[in-house]
């Protein structure tokens, strides 16, 4: 960004890619030792007929509470991340409404295991093939596909901390009380972030390939509400009785 | 907005631990 404030110095820079590392680390769900141990862990063919056999409703409800822990601890890296809290209540609301899912699954990479396609869920690793039954192949293959595509780009657990703030701060989102506070504190972090990609000698074009993972996020969290919807549809009293409170409140 | 994301904010209101 050509018109980025000139009184962000090195060292302001370098404290808040720590703080965002920090807060990382302390709310990212799994330690990536515990994900490496578990990688030859992956569903038995009969474990996988299992999900496949579950009333639709019930797998359905299982991943909206698996999608809802996982987004307690965005919560929570949101908190942690400097400035995060100076800004108003609504804009916190309005930015963890429509980015927290988008950091959910910036951080299924870490949980990706890329070379038999398989994602950590419940326990063990799963393929594509054991959430059949939720009726959202193409969701599903999506959200592979993008965990396979981070995964190839080999960022640091710095890097994906610093990427994941960059997209919980995005300064576009409707309804923004404070746009500019929210712009600030953005491109703040995507100069940490440029400032940690160039320490680490990785090319420009790192940079330019996670800018345009922007869009493909956003593609995936509006997908996800779109078979929402027409699962909702279908099964109103599953969704109302059954589904985690902030789950409905976030993508109701 | 508050009121729409009782839960969303009272997770914000809660202190870190």
């Amino acid at each position: 960004s050509g018109d980025m404030s000139p009184t962000v110095s090195m060292d302001e820079l370098e404290h808040l890619a720590q703080n965002i590392s920090k807060s990382h680390m302390e709310t990212c769900q799994y330690l990536q030792e515990e994900l490496q141990q578990s990688t030859w862990q992956t569903f038995l063919q009969d474990e996988v007929e299992c999900y496949q056999s579950k009333p639709k409703e019930v797998m359905w409800q299982l991943c909206a509470v698996k999608i809802t822990e996982a987004i307690q601890y965005v919560v929570e890296f949101a908190k942690r991340i400097d400035g995060f809290m100076e800004l108003c209540q609504n804009d916190q609301i309005v930015l963890l409404k429509a980015g927290s899912l988008e950091v959910v699954f910036i951080r299924m990479c870490r949980a990706f295991d890329t070379q038999n396609n398989t994602v950590y869920f419940d326990g063990k690793y799963a393929g594509p093939e054991v959430f059949k039954v939720l009726g959202c192949d193409d969701l599903i293959t999506s959200a592979y596909d993008f965990a396979k595509s981070m995964c190839s780009l080999h960022l640091s657990e710095d890097e994906l901390a610093l990427f994941s703030a960059f997209i919980l701060l995005s300064s576009d989102r409707s309804w923004l009380q404070e746009k500019s506070k929210v712009e600030k504190l953005q491109q703040k972090t995507q100069l940490a972030l440029q400032h940690m990609l160039q320490k680490h000698q990785r090319g420009e074009e790192i940079l330019t390939k996670l800018i345009c993972k922007v869009s493909t996020l956003r593609g995936l969290c509006s997908r996800h509400t779109e078979t929402l919807s027409a699962f909702r549809a279908v099964y109103p009293d599953i969704v109302r009785a059954h589904f985690p409170p902030l789950y409905k409140e976030l993508f109701g | 907005l508050k009121e729409k994301h009782k839960i969303l904010h009272q997770l914000l209101q809660n202190s870190t631990s």
